[in-house]
């Protein structure tokens, strides 16, 4: 049958390699057989080849004496791959088609592999499959392909290779854990790949960034789905401590990569891993001296980064949706009608789960509640910058009495969800960090909350308290902040009556 | 209405793939049994750092594997030591990813002898690109046309010369003598000769 | 509240002295350090 020819070929092609090195010019003759004689010249014979060598892959593993070299057909078959790629011309299809189309042929054989019921599913073929073709691709793509002569060539293949990347990335977007849990350990090993995580990161003009960011929220989805407050399964508490450890590699490597995509990492990540929250928000830009936040007198304002505004990758406008109008008019003219339709804009129907430190669930829409507590940010700093400090520094300002509102209209929920958002804005010194800083601040103090004060200085404390009580890391804006609170002449702490109600809390925070 | 679906050598898998969707689309509240017993199974079989090594598939065979005794590791030694960064290893290299590599520090502990052994026996290898790292850090330089690894040596003169230094070239004769030997007078140093490693 | 990450940064080379920051992702052998028992072969490039 013609599959079984298929077989033939790709089992020849296999010894061949184990014979010649790969740059030998017999296995550049044997792809030129394979295109004249018409094995992958069709697409319907690139199915039928790439079903054919995926099985016989798979096959050979698992009927493999484990000791020995398991994996010489996988790796043939990604050496395969990335020789198609390289050495034929794309003229009716592009590269970037091709090789979707033979990751997707794989896809079906892996999800039929690792979808059907009792089957004694085993990751690492297709793990190794995918390990081997990012290895190959990078020693094929070294220095812009140096290897290809033809420079006309080489500069398709160099334009070609962030796509391959990002084909890559799309494809394991398909294969996160929670569409594919079979997968989800080889899946979390392929996202912190050698090959594929540094590359992902510095593809110029950060062209890997948005799918890297969609791979990683995949990761806290998964990990926020199945993390309950009353139990978090074995696997799944392995799954967090892999996270926190490619996390830690990535705030070492490139920080400036979770410095600008805070605000989704957090939007996906449960509140409950409040150290993991830590990680992400106490990032900061390479080489960047932070100054002694403990120091007495230290003054925010002072700090010349806190001139800076920080670049947020993914703009939070874009969830505001409907809000976006209202809220744009509001901080151009502030009206009480326009802050109640905020206002009331903030409950989701029914619960949303959300498992934080004290709550499974919200009935408030945090997402919403984070886009706009950034948005007012980033427009404050944006408007500072347009006209003076003390457009924006002022508790009059339309910044600050928007958020005032949606506190002053809001029940506890909403409240705590909102000083939430701030609190992930207080990081290192930045223009965000320097303006939340004023208004959480002068929150804490002011008069105008009624007999809701005591209710939302002890919402600013608990969120405050809650991220220092943790491990390091500390974000710099939170302990800057906190330490002023502490040291607040206007209003003692440890006077409050939750402070005294609680003697731990008051021990702890004395002890502070 | 796609042609995939209805080209068979995409089913089954087509109906396992829509399925994966549904799980995306509605996650399960709570884990299901069968989801637990998957992770349970990817955990079991959760690939480690040789699954995800760089693929050999053709290995010339450079010295014929003599037998070892079974007491030796196979795996690369691990020399895990945190010693203190050494001041005098300024060397931009000294700083890169593969510095902390053990082979990377393999490498810093073998005499030249052994480095030129590997540069012109491992033609390819990783084994190779770390020799030439190390001669690199230690001064010596590659020149593309004959392929030899030259030294330049700088010889401080004693004060009251007219020269404060004397500069010589010396070159590893791979070939015949398998020595560093002395250029002649009439060597020329061009740069572009040589290989920016 | 979490866990003391020195450990854990130590397992991934990464030194706490700032200055002394090297990458880490580059030989990264695997996210567990319980998977992490041999070391991987780097990106590297032998020019022609």
């Amino acid at each position: 049958t013609s599959q079984e020819k298929m077989f033939l070929v790709f089992t020849e092609w296999v010894k061949l390699l184990q014979r010649v090195p790969d740059d030998d010019i017999k296995v550049t003759v044997f792809i030129r057989q394979m295109m004249d004689k018409g094995v992958v010249n069709s697409t319907e014979n690139v199915i039928q080849f790439t079903k054919a060598a995926i099985e016989l892959s798979v096959g050979s593993f698992k009927e493999s004496d484990p000791t020995s070299e398991v994996f010489i057909a996988a790796d043939a078959f990604s050496k395969l791959i990335v020789k198609l790629l390289v050495l034929q011309t794309f003229t009716d299809v592009s590269r970037s088609e091709y090789l979707r189309l033979m990751l997707s042929v794989i896809t079906m054989v892996f999800s039929e592999d690792q979808g059907m019921v009792g089957n004694s599913f085993n990751e690492r073929p297709y793990f190794r499959l995918i390990s081997s073709l990012l290895c190959q691709w990078e020693e094929a793509s070294a220095h812009s392909f140096m290897k290809i002569q033809d420079q006309q060539y080489r500069n398709e293949l160099v334009e070609f290779s962030p796509d391959f990347y990002n084909i890559i990335a799309s494809f394991l977007h398909a294969f996160q854990p929670i569409a594919y849990p079979g997968f989800s350990f080889a899946w979390i090993t392929l996202l912190s790949h050698r090959m594929f995580l540094p590359k992902m990161l510095r593809l110029p003009g950060k062209a890997g960034w948005s799918k890297l960011v969609l791979l990683f929220t995949d990761l806290l989805k998964f990990m926020a789905q199945y993390t309950k407050r009353s139990d978090v399964p074995d696997a799944v508490s392995v799954v967090y401590k892999g996270a926190l450890r490619v996390f830690l590699a990535v705030a070492n490597d490139a920080p400036g990569f979770l410095v600008e995509n805070h605000y989704e990492l957090l939007n996906n990540l449960p509140p409950v891993y409040m150290q993991l929250r830590n990680v992400i928000l106490s990032a900061i830009p390479k080489n960047m001296v932070l100054p002694n936040p403990y120091d007495a007198e230290l003054r925010i304002g002072d700090v010349e980064s806190c001139q800076h505004v920080p670049n947020v990758y993914y703009d939070p406008v874009r969830d505001l949706k409907n809000l976006k109008k209202p809220v744009d008019n509001y901080l151009r003219i502030p009206s009480a009608s326009l802050s109640r339709v905020v206002s009331t804009s903030l409950f989701k129907p029914g619960s949303q789960k959300d498992t934080g430190i004290g709550y499974d669930n919200v009935s408030v829409d945090t997402k919403l509640i984070n886009a706009i507590v950034l948005h007012v940010g980033i427009e404050a700093a944006l408007e500072k910058d347009k006209t003076t400090a003390t457009a924006i520094f002022n508790t009059k300002s339309s910044y600050y009495t928007l958020l005032a509102s949606m506190l002053h209209d809001g029940n506890t929920e909403v409240r705590f969800h909102v000083v939430q958002a701030i609190a992930n804005q207080l990081r290192y010194p930045n223009a965000h960090t320097h303006w939340f800083n004023y208004v959480l601040n002068n929150f804490f103090l002011s008069e105008d909350w009624g007999n809701n004060t005591a209710e939302i200085q002890e919402i600013i404390v608990r969120t405050l308290l809650e991220r220092v009580v943790t491990n390091k890391p500390h974000c710099w804006g939170i302990v800057v902040t906190f330490t002023e609170l502490l040291r607040s002449s206007e209003c003692s702490i440890m006077t409050l009556p939750f402070v005294k109600t609680v003697p731990e809390i008051e021990h702890i925070i004395k002890h502070l | 209405e796609y042609s995939a679906f209805q080209n068979p050598l995409f089913r089954p898998g087509l109906d396992y793939w829509l399925e994966t969707k549904r799980t995306l689309l509605q996650p399960h509240d709570t884990m299901p049994a069968e989801m637990a017993a998957q992770l349970e199974s990817s955990l079991l079989n959760c690939p480690d750092s040789l699954d995800a090594d760089t693929p050999k598939l053709y290995q010339t065979p450079l010295s014929l594997p003599h037998p070892t005794s079974i007491f030796f590791p196979n795996e690369t030694i691990r020399l895990v030591s945190n010693d203190p960064v050494d001041p005098a290893k300024n060397h931009q290299k000294h700083n890169d990813i593969y510095s902390r590599t053990s082979m990377g520090r393999i490498m810093s502990k073998f005499d030249l002898d052994t480095l030129f052994f590997i540069f012109y026996h491992y033609q390819g290898t990783y084994e190779q690109f770390l020799a030439a790292r190390e001669l690199t850090i230690r001064g010596w330089q590659f020149n593309k046309l004959n392929r030899c690894w030259f030294y330049k040596e700088v010889e401080k003169l004693p004060p009251g010369m007219e020269q404060t230094e004397e500069v010589s070239w010396r070159y590893f004769d791979y070939q015949k003598s398998w020595l560093a030997r002395r250029c002649g007078a009439d060597f020329i140093y061009r740069e572009e000769e040589f290989e920016r490693i | 509240l979490g866990i003391d990450l020195t450990p854990v940064l130590h397992s991934l080379g990464i030194s706490s002295d700032a200055n002394g920051r090297q990458r880490v992702l580059d030989t990264f052998p695997s996210p567990w350090v319980e998977t992490s028992r041999s070391e991987v072969e780097p990106r590297f490039f032998i020019p022609e």
